[in-house]
């Protein structure tokens, strides 16, 4: 099985395209190093440091997540989101404890409210109820 | 967790969320993504405003955007009690709470119009006041709007007075002669009484929206007990030179319209 296992790694690495560009090599799946692991982050956002504190009134900001890692998308010409689920799923069938499932599921936001003037300086609160995100991601 | 770095290095709580500082393309990114969200062509550049002080409308919108964040929080706090602080009344009456339960969205209109019509003894004083209904996005249709008036106390003269305030909505105009009028109120003031006004124009904000040539504005007239036209002013009515906080402005609060255009059979 350990045969299997490197030649498969082989397989993933050659249809892996190879951004040269970057000159990143896909970190190999089995090494101790977590450092590349993926991970969810959590990330504030601002209005204040985007200089929109001008027009938006309220919230100051949103807490968003991201992920990052091994999961990232290196989305380009020959990778897009669906095929890197695939792939994930590919690496979550042989090593589940590394990654995070990928999930291309819709995932429901919550609501969210937003107070902020327009360009005539009218005022407008509106509800933001029943968003939906279909992007594919560790979720 | 539980503490971050703004981007002037002070500390502040954003409950268990990091605060680093964007990228230049992460920031652009982030602004394009946020007004995709926010349904925005581009981010509004409003007018200059005085710095770091609101008018009545915005202060106004803010006490309905806090009325909305703490029912949130109270369904919230509903499942975790231990939560629960004592909250300061908001300024929006009752009913008005019951419109915001209900829209989708909420918008106050600045007054347009320029300046009071002070015409000869014989003719009426009266306020004109106009706002743009235009910009409201396709789909939305007004379920209720209120014009409010800030009327502050009366000493001088009137200081014993009862007032009679009629608000009308202008029909068609003229160029030699007053206008058409539509009786929209009236109402009995005291002197003595402060406060703001709310006068119901949901079904005049509805034809403004359907009709934009029909937005003529409204017209306030004020007399006094014995008949005689006396000026806003005079009556305690603040108007657009009066305080940043107590300007006139109309609020109207819109739902999604429910209707299904149907294709013929």
């Amino acid at each position: 099985s350990t045969g299997g296992k490197r030649r498969q790694q082989n397989r993933n690495r050659s249809t892996q395209p190879q951004d040269a560009s970057r000159g990143s090599s896909l970190p190999d799946y089995n090494s101790s190093d977590q450092k590349t692991a993926c991970r969810k982050h959590e990330l504030y956002v601002s209005f204040r440091e985007l200089g929109w504190q001008d027009w938006i009134i309220a919230p100051d900001g949103y807490a968003a997540n991201y992920c990052d890692g091994e999961c990232s998308f290196p989305l380009n010409a020959h990778m897009n989101a669906t095929n890197h689920a695939i792939v994930q799923t590919l690496v979550h069938l042989m090593n589940p404890e590394n990654v995070p499932k990928p999930c291309c599921a819709p995932t429901k936001l919550h609501a969210i409210s937003v107070l902020y003037f327009d360009d005539n300086s009218n005022v407008i609160l509106k509800k933001y109820k029943n968003m939906v995100v279909r992007a594919c991601g560790c979720h | 967790a539980g503490s971050s770095f703004s981007v002037d290095g002070n500390v502040e709580a954003h409950a268990g969320f990091m605060h680093r500082r964007l990228r230049t393309h992460e920031k652009r990114e982030m602004q394009k993504e946020i007004l995709s969200v926010l349904g925005l062509p581009h981010r509004p550049r409003p007018h200059l405003l005085s710095q770091g002080k609101y008018n009545s409308a915005p202060l106004f919108m803010l006490d309905l955007y806090n009325t909305i964040s703490s029912e949130d929080k109270s369904q919230i706090l509903d499942r975790y009690p231990s939560m629960r602080t004592t909250q300061s009344p908001p300024l929006a009456t009752y009913q008005e709470t019951a419109f915001l339960n209900d829209a989708d969205m909420v918008m106050s209109f600045v007054n347009l119009a320029e300046y009071d019509r002070e015409f000869s003894p014989q003719r009426r004083h009266h306020k004109e006041f106009k706002f743009n209904l235009s910009q409201i996005p396709e789909g939305e249709a007004v379920t209720a709007a209120e014009f409010r008036l800030y009327k502050e106390c009366v000493s001088g003269a009137f200081r014993n007075e009862t007032f009679l305030l009629k608000v009308y909505q202008v029909v068609k105009e003229h160029p030699n002669r007053e206008a058409d009028l539509f009786l929209l109120e009236s109402r009995v003031l005291w002197a003595a009484e402060e406060g703001w006004l709310e006068f119901d124009i949901t079904a005049t904000s509805n034809l403004w929206v359907m009709s934009p040539v029909h937005n003529l504005g409204l017209q306030v007239s004020i007399e006094t007990s014995s008949g005689q036209s006396i000026g806003c002013k005079e009556a305690g009515l603040v108007g657009r030179d009066g305080a940043l906080e107590k300007q006139p402005f109309m609020v109207a609060f819109f739902k999604v319209s429910e209707v299904h255009i149907r294709s013929a059979r």
